[in-house]
């Protein structure tokens, strides 16, 4: 899996889909 | 021969593979049985690993004796409404909860025993037209519950004694869930498949949907068994009950897809299909760390390595007849295949 087929990824994405989401 | 039939002989080595029978339990219940599991259990005074399995009317705890012997030591008994299902809380001790219903799941029950006279209990959970349920780690249970217009999805934590319970309500997907699918290793994760083909997220914590993710035509009503975080990426092992035959692979069982949680683009890793000369779609299974087991329509069980990639082990049906649903146990490397009739075989991996 690479980031040609994926996009970009983060090791944080928990934390970073928290801070984006609705509360 | 050999040269003859070499997917038959192939097929023979697979037959067992790994799988090494330990020993039986029989149910004498006249009911049909309809699922197993283990759970941690104190029996006089001593925290152990016992068995548990369900027939339409009642729910056995058996504890192990010397020699892989097991002794029934509680029934819970259920007059109205038939068990479907049990739904083990992971790491609770002295707490199980089983699902109960006709086609759906109508009721979910917490089972325990009373501190003072270790009377059997039995408390209402949750009543209403139940879509999926997961017991998790930290006592607590997740299920979804409603029709379209009134979805909700809750969250459950049960006290020690299963006497109390706390209430938290998770942002629905507003479409109906097929199932959940704990994501190993993160414990304020949920993850969930819904019918229109969607993954979604939540965090436990705050009860946020952190993502919705479409996944494609080909998974139409997949079924998710377990997740796993690594490098960033979320991968996902799915099962496929309606899935169609594809002929250059067989016919896949479980299938392994990798997710990118943050652009919700996801591949393809890994289809998990039958040896040649097998046939049959998934009917119930479970994924335990790197172990797959699933019963087909053939009345076959059969295990995949998830690393290896290939089946490890087939479990045809026996003299008893076919194989209806599957567990792993929880303790140890032991694999539980039952059937209708109330047997059950522990077989050590």
């Amino acid at each position: 899996c690479s980031e040609s087929d994926l996009g970009p990824i983060s090791l944080n994405w928990f934390e970073e889909l928290t801070s984006e989401a609705p509360p | 021969a050999a040269e003859e039939h070499p997917a038959e002989i192939w097929c023979d080595s697979l037959k067992l593979g790994n799988l090494q029978l330990v020993s039986k339990l029989k149910n004498p219940s006249d009911s049909c049985s309809v699922d197993v599991s283990s759970v941690w259990w104190e029996v006089t005074g001593c925290k152990e690993s016992c068995i548990i399995t369900a027939c339409e009317f009642t729910v056995s705890l058996w504890k192990s004796l010397d020699n892989w012997q097991w002794r029934k030591v509680y029934t819970w008994h259920f007059t109205e409404i038939p068990v479907l299902q049990i739904v083990p809380l992971l790491d609770a001790c002295n707490l199980v909860c089983v699902a109960l219903g006709h086609l759906e799941i109508r009721e979910i029950r917490l089972l325990f025993c009373s501190d003072d006279d270790e009377c059997l209990k039995q408390s209402l959970v949750k009543s209403g037209n139940i879509k999926a349920v997961l017991g998790l780690r930290q006592k607590r249970l997740v299920c979804s519950n409603g029709t379209l217009h009134d979805h909700r999805v809750d969250l459950m934590t049960f006290s020690e004694s299963g006497r109390s319970k706390e209430k938290q309500t998770l942002m629905s997907p507003e479409e109906t869930i097929l199932a959940f699918a704990e994501i190993q290793g993160m414990q304020d994760a949920l993850l969930g498949t819904t019918l229109t083909s969607n993954i979604v997220i939540w965090n436990l914590k705050t009860g946020q949907l952190l993502k919705k993710m479409q996944i494609g035509n080909s998974y139409q009503a997949s079924i998710c068994h377990k997740a796993y975080s690594d490098m960033g990426l979320l991968f996902v092992v799915l099962s496929h009950p309606h899935g169609k035959e594809i002929e250059s692979m067989g016919t896949p069982i479980f299938r392994l897809i990798a997710i990118n949680p943050k652009t919700a683009l996801s591949v393809d890793v890994r289809p998990y299909s039958l040896p040649q000369g097998h046939t049959g779609r998934f009917l119930d299974g479970e994924v335990k760390d790197n172990l797959a087991a699933a019963v087909l329509t053939s009345g076959t069980v059969a295990v995949w390595d998830l690393f290896l990639g290939h089946c490890t082990a087939l479990l045809l049906p026996n003299s008893d007849g076919n194989w209806s649903f599957v567990k792993w146990s929880d303790t140890d490397s032991c694999l539980l295949a039952g059937q209708k009739n109330g047997s059950v075989f522990v077989y050590s991996y």
